[in-house]
């Protein structure tokens, strides 16, 4: 463990439950892309399949819980609880687009073509464009609430620190996982775009509004 | 060396 792998779990961790809460809170998941939601649900699910078979830490454990756990109640809250206030006409992004070039791409390219690898790449390269019908939401709603950016915000910081921790695992463990660098360098180059409105608007208390 | 070894990220 280092610090960017701890900060970007915590980044990671706090993106979660500001998204958890905003949805409790305002009982409204206005805004907010289900389909992405969705897509999280099922990263976490086939990453997570060796919960129970291999132990590595308490913190690997309880965290993999609460990951599970807050993604499967965000998608209830928001295709059940509240789903009278769910915007499903702005949040039309065709994810088999993104299911299934990820799925095939996981069988040709892994470690082991073994199920519990495969559904480990898959995960990870679906993770690195899980977050594209948020942002098309985001673009074509053409603003974000405050909260929702904060949301992004967040979670587009923990893939940036973990590609820190990686240039730390290669520097001191001679450790590096290419499969995780590539998809989580696309999946941070995705959030550029939001950094600079993010930087350069809410930083400065202006709401985020995209250029339609 | 590639990461097959026990996946200990999250």
């Amino acid at each position: 463990m280092n610090i960017f792998r701890f900060l970007g779990d915590i980044s990671h961790l706090s993106a979660i439950i500001i998204l958890l809460l905003k949805i409790w809170k305002s009982r409204s998941c206005a805004g907010i892309s289900g389909k992405s939601q969705l897509l999280f649900a099922i990263v976490f699910t086939t990453r997570y399949l060796d919960l129970f078979t291999n132990f590595i830490s308490f913190y690997n454990t309880s965290m993999k819980v609460v990951y599970v756990a807050s993604s499967y109640a965000t998608v209830w809250m928001i295709y059940s609880k509240f789903k009278a206030t769910y915007d499903g006409n702005h949040d039309t992004f065709r994810v088999e687009f993104l299911i299934v070039p990820t799925a095939i791409l996981s069988f040709l390219v892994n470690h082991d073509f073994t199920p519990l690898e495969i559904l480990w790449t898959f995960s990870i390269y679906l993770e690195s464009v899980a977050i594209l019908p948020q942002l098309f939401m985001v673009s074509k709603t053409g603003e974000a609430e405050t909260i929702t950016s904060h949301y992004l915000f967040a979670l587009g910081i923990y893939r940036t620190l973990y590609l820190f921790n990686w240039i730390w695992r290669y520097q001191f463990e001679e450790f590096f996982d290419l499969i995780a660098i590539v998809a989580g360098l696309v999946q941070t180059v995705l959030y550029c775009d939001f950094f600079y409105l993010y930087i350069t608007k809410v930083l400065k208390g202006k709401k985020l509004s995209l250029p339609a | 060396q590639e990461s097959t070894e026990v996946k200990d990220e999250l």
